[in-house]
């Protein structure tokens, strides 16, 4: 797959830190 | 048969959650396909949502963006403005990490509209933080700019120093 490449934008990397945790339950 | 679809999705998530991403869409594609055999539209949105989460998790971005562009057509159907907004901001997002910033900016633009409309400030100052980095990495400092003062704005409102 494509690299995360692009860790040093602040906005993307705090959602990404988010949605580890961010899951739609049952 | 609807149980089994429930044990799947939460077998998705509990994979998801050890961090385990190929697990975890196994588990969540056998989940979306019973939701499409009982036309359960809520369960179908919400797989599609964590089957984008997981592929960006394993760094498949362009397969994550089909499966939230999923999410957002059926949060338009179920008229889920909450979902809406946050399939676009998921889509922003995903498309920041294809590098593709035009159609960023316009996801996230998207989104913006709608947390005005839901008065979601927290959202208003995501999006606003999210389209000032779109519009730099685009080469136009002076949008950048007003969606800067924007976002300070709004986090001083808010209270939120960091």
């Amino acid at each position: 797959g494509q690299r995360l490449h692009l860790m040093q934008v602040d906005s993307v990397q705090r959602w990404m830190e988010d949605l580890k945790l961010m899951t739609e339950c049952e | 048969r609807a149980a089994q679809g429930r044990a799947y999705g939460n077998l998705g998530n509990t994979h998801y959650l050890l961090g385990n991403f190929t697990e975890a869409t196994t588990f969540h594609k056998e989940r979306l396909a019973i939701a499409k055999e009982f036309g359960d539209k809520a369960a179908e949105r919400r797989a599609y949502s964590n089957l984008g989460n997981a592929h960006i998790f394993l760094g498949r971005f362009d397969v994550a963006a089909e499966y939230y562009k999923k999410t957002l057509q059926l949060s338009r159907q179920l008229r889920d403005q909450a979902v809406e907004a946050q399939a676009c901001y998921s889509l922003g997002n995903t498309y920041t990490l294809l590098q593709d910033y035009e159609r960023a900016a316009e996801y996230h633009l998207r989104h913006l509209v709608i947390a005005q409309e839901l008065a979601d400030r927290v959202g208003e100052g995501r999006a606003c933080w999210s389209l000032g980095n779109a519009y730099v990495s685009m080469g136009s400092p002076a949008q950048a700019l007003t969606f800067a003062k924007k976002h300070l704005q709004i986090s001083q409102e808010i209270g939120d120093r960091n």
